[in-house]
């Protein structure tokens, strides 16, 4: 298999196995919201909301999904001008490789199906009914496991364990 | 902090 380099690292690539192509995910930031409904009444919810109700990343339905995901350690430099600018401001290639090196996503990287409310995707961490709820139970997002394979330094590939239905999916970064 | 989220959708 030709696994090739993304453009960014520290993120999160759709792999396309059979021609060996790379589709970049729809990123966004969220801090986590904590929301108490009702005084009293007990209802509560924790989670991330991702604005819209689709990605702009599409993915075509099949029973083996690959991510990939590099920190750049093992990436050739890109490109001259690059270089030598990161050079010319003190930072040189080998040391922006140690630090990039430092952050490796096996057990930070978690994939849920997204949930919805109001036009917005939400991934909940907690949700719970209110006292007149029939659903006491603390409930989150669905969330898949999946294995995390080096291929080289600084690289991995994702493998989704199941076979994902269509909809909606995201990736947190922990 | 924020936490950073990569999204698709699958068709």
């Amino acid at each position: 298999t030709d696994y090739p380099e993304p453009e960014f690292k520290n993120e999160v690539y759709f792999f396309n196995k059979g021609e060996s192509k790379l589709v970049r995910l729809e990123k966004s930031l969220s801090k986590l919201e904590t929301k108490t409904k009702a005084v009293g009444m007990g209802g509560y919810e924790s989670g991330y909301t991702i604005s819209g109700t689709k990605a702009t990343s599409r993915i075509p339905e099949s029973p083996n999904l690959y991510f990939i995901f590099s920190n750049g350690s093992s990436a050739p430099a890109s490109n001259k001008q690059n270089d030598s600018t990161m050079r010319a401001n003190g930072i040189d290639q080998s040391m922006q490789n140690s630090m990039n090196s430092m952050f490796d996503p096996t057990n930070s990287l978690s994939l849920y199906k997204t949930d919805f409310e109001k036009g917005d995707r939400k991934i909940f961490m907690q949700k719970a009914g209110g006292a007149f709820s029939f659903n006491h139970k603390v409930q989150s997002s669905d969330k898949f496991t999946f294995s995390m394979r080096k291929i080289k330094e600084g690289y991995w590939e994702l493998v989704i364990d199941k076979h994902l239905p269509k909809g909606e999916y995201a990736f947190t970064i922990a | 902090g924020e936490t950073t989220i990569y999204s698709f959708g699958i068709d």
